[in-house]
């Protein structure tokens, strides 16, 4: 038996936004941490991991550990019919073959149930080592997403190069090249507006902008990015989903021939 | 833009 109720319900249909782009069908895992996902793109070069810890929601009940695979275009359409302000609970029977997902208004004055079929996904599960990354860049997200969209008018990939003086994201194309630096900024007047650089050493990494883009439909989950590389290792963007865990997209870097 | 990697050849099978 699975039970989550999520009161902030408009986080999860954030979280789909944020990843349906990328990925098809997932695997949902439940368990006593949390609920998570673990999923490639299709073309095998970007990997997203999703984690709500069981803390985050209202109520959390998991009494054994389950994997539900959705296809998320579908996941995506049933929350669609929650409102903003809606609670939103995800419940599932063992050995069910259907997902529920029950929308509250926040006055009680109208429920709502969905249920969704479930399917068979043979998914590969990675394991993603702890890594030391020689830079770490946290900036606003609406300004990490801004950069990409604007380059992306330009090229196809993007060099991010890391120096102590700020980050440096480049890009040429047919019609030109384009270079945008974004100079370390700690003294602004509010957090999540600074730009700020954890260097071990410089570092200059060059990746496919379509696969950024997709990663940017998280923005609206998070007021920061954190950007964190090192070379011959994928980037890791990630958005904090606030006091509950976290998106994080992983891409492997382009290789010079 | 060079040539693209996957994921996978960074990342072990858990």
């Amino acid at each position: 038996m699975l039970e989550l109720r999520l009161v902030q319900g408009s986080l999860l249909k954030k979280v789909l936004e944020a990843i349906k782009e990328l990925v098809t069908d997932a695997n949902f895992d439940c368990s006593a941490t949390g609920f998570s996902l673990q999923a490639m793109d299709s073309s095998h070069v970007a990997l997203v991991a999703l984690l709500l810890r069981s803390e985050g929601f209202e109520h959390y009940r998991c009494d054994r550990n389950l994997s539900m695979g959705m296809n998320l275009g579908n996941v995506s359409k049933m929350l669609r019919c929650a409102g903003s302000d809606d609670i939103i609970t995800i419940k599932a029977d063992d050995g069910s073959d259907t997902v529920t997902f029950m929308f509250e208004s926040p006055n009680q004055d109208k429920i709502a149930d969905f249920e969704m079929k479930l399917m068979d996904i043979d998914s590969e599960h990675l394991g993603i080592p702890d890594a030391e990354y020689q830079a770490i860049v946290r900036m606003p997200s609406g300004e990490f997403a801004r950069i990409c969209k604007d380059l992306s008018s330009i090229g196809d990939t993007v060099i991010i190069s890391v120096t102590k003086e700020g980050v440096k994201f480049s890009t040429a194309g047919d019609i030109g090249t384009a270079n945008i630096v974004c100079r370390q900024n700690k003294t602004v007047d509010k957090p999540e507006e600074a730009t700020v650089i954890e260097m071990q050493e410089p570092v200059s990494l060059t990746f496919a902008l379509r696969y950024l883009n997709s990663f940017t439909k998280a923005t609206p989950l998070s007021e920061t990015v954190s950007i964190s590389l090192s070379s011959d290792l994928p980037v890791v963007v990630e958005y904090k989903i606030a006091d509950m865990g976290y998106v994080r997209y992983y891409l492997a870097p382009k290789i010079e021939e | 833009g060079g040539k693209q990697s996957i994921i996978t050849n960074f990342f072990k099978k858990a």
